[in-house]
């Protein structure tokens, strides 16, 4: 119904913009609806705007591929705020990410870890550092998928 | 409510039997190139009933099954099950574990359970409904597709919001 | 044949003169997410003539002209030198170094200069044709393009091997 | 031309059978040219299969990220070996690949740099420790990019 979709759009909205700045340390970020001539809200896009710290604010191609990963992050987290889903899989979503990002998007899916729980399969030392627990797969026959038991600890020596 | 427990068995990679506890945490789950991550992944988005093979790198259903290797014969099916904690009684059961299962055969056709009970697709669909779990756009993002949620189509991004609502 | 030397002003986020000085083994670009290394990338592909701005994550050529911060305004123009070193004579030219120079003004139109002559686009084109250098699809990988040569569409893969011929 | 396109074709396809086992430690990798019904060369399009060590033929798009990753290097590299660019700049081709496969990377890239010159954009700490030159590139004042000197040395300490 248009009612339910316009409130939660100004739901998704507004959290966007509280949890960009905290992402970027700083910036803004927007989204709003793209009305065709009949104002037909149930058949309307989504524009995203973003404005990084100090930057203009511009088309979101021209980002660079470590922002558009994090802003798409900002996104998805304020979606997750309205509707929380039980579980998420993330496949390594922090390929594109520094370390300093790396990190602001860990404390951020700790402010979600109540609600949702979170089964992220990364090759990022940072990540894995920050895990309640962890798995190990394997193929010590070739091409056979196993499951070994690994600690953090091993992860700070080799990050195979 | 979250994932206890997942079974993989000649799902993909996985050929044999194979079980993952979870944390209701966050679990992270590591390894080399191409040893079976993002397969896992698939297996949750899989047992749930998700029907389109391509979403899951395959181009048709018995892309799932274990296709043998060097010293392993194909097998002929593909089995997961997934068990979930429902102490707060989001799903409408009065189990405190709820299991899904599905297998596939090698002529393509499914079969679904829950709680070991033989069911249809849809009855795994009305269990899931509105709990916000499922094959949702936003509760599982593909290795490498993090971008797409800004980049695809406004009408696209649409689809993900009235999800949401 | 190398390149020796990159200069760009106003091109994207380089407002100010910026000199990078290459080695002719293997140089990193490092830096933290959003920093401006991909625009470096760019401006290599861009100052040989590359006309599609889509390839170069922009939607018009003046995409590339600085568009200013909270504390500077936007420029006017953009410009990009490459100094090669034509030591062994692979360039059509009798000098040691060799410049290329691209010029762009907030109209969208291009001025070209070789060894700081003004020239045509084609005049580019015909310096570095049978090179190897170029705008072509395998000297360049874009950010997260590298399994494209894999799955793009036959045809497209078949565009590669043409250029190697 | 048609003969100048077999030939090259025939070499590439050469190459890769050679390159793809060595980045792959194994395994074997082929292309061939998809004809249609007239046999017309100059239109066809070209085929690839893979293998990797101890697994079965199989569609590319079954591959892993990084598996995929590896071919089109293997793939790319059969390709410089037959026609060397003077230069090449790789922005990132490392993020989807373990540290076992970076390394094997490195040593493939290593046959060609006295052939090619790299440009290499990474985030990546072995990547990085192999590099003749490093260039550091910040935006102290936000939105405007400079460089900075950077030793391979920092980069051990903190990978940001
Ligand atoms: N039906 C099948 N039978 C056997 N093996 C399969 C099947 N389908 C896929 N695979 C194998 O699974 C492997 C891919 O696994 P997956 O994509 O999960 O790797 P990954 O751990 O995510 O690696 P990466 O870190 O590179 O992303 C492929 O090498 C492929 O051979
Ligand atoms: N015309 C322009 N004027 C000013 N800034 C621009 C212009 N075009 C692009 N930019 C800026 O350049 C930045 C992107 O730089 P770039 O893509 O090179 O980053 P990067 O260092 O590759 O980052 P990552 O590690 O995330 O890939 C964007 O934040 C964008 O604001
Ligand atoms: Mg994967
Ligand atoms: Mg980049």
């Amino acid at each position: 119904s248009e009612e339910k979709f316009i409130d939660t759009f100004y739901k998704i909205k507004n959290n966007f913009k509280e949890i960009f700045p905290e992402l970027f340390n700083g910036g803004k970020a927007d989204i709003s609806l793209i009305l065709d001539e009949d104002e037909d809200v149930l058949n309307s896009g989504i524009d995203v705007n973003v404005k990084p710290p100090g930057k203009r604010l511009q088309n979101i191609n021209l980002l660079s591929g470590g922002e558009k990963a994090l802003s798409a992050i900002a996104l998805l987290f304020s979606i997750f705020k309205v509707k929380p889903a039980p579980f998420c899989v993330l496949d390594e979503i922090d390929a594109p990410l520094d370390d300093t990002n790396v990190s602001r998007f860990i404390n951020l899916l700790s402010d979600f870890t109540d609600t949702t729980q979170f089964i992220i399969i990364t090759h990022n030392k940072y990540t894995i550092e920050s895990a309640d627990s962890l798995y190990g797969v394997t193929m010590e026959e070739p091409g056979v998928s196993s499951l070994v038991s690994v600690s953090i600890k091993e992860f700070e020596q080799d990050r195979s | 409510m979250f994932i206890k427990q997942l079974e993989l068995v000649g799902f993909k990679s996985f050929a044999e039997k194979t079980t993952v506890n979870f944390s209701d945490g966050m679990t992270c789950i590591v390894g080399p190139n191409g040893c079976g991550k993002s397969n896992i992944g698939e297996a949750i988005r899989w047992v749930f009933g998700e029907q389109s093979a391509k979403k899951l790198r395959g181009s048709s259903m018995d892309d799932f099954i274990f296709n043998g290797t060097n010293q392993r014969k194909p097998l002929n099916r593909a089995e997961v099950t997934i068990t979930l904690n429902n102490e707060n009684n989001i799903l409408p059961s009065e189990y405190n574990d709820v299991t899904v299962k599905r297998r596939v055969f090698s002529d393509g056709q499914s079969e679904y359970f829950i709680n070991n009970q033989k069911c249809r697709l849809k009855d795994v669909r009305n269990l899931i409904t509105d709990t916000g779990i499922g094959i949702s756009a936003y509760s599982f993002i593909e290795q490498g597709m993090i971008s797409e949620i800004l980049s695809s189509d406004p009408t696209e991004r649409r689809r993900i919001f009235e999800e949401a609502a």
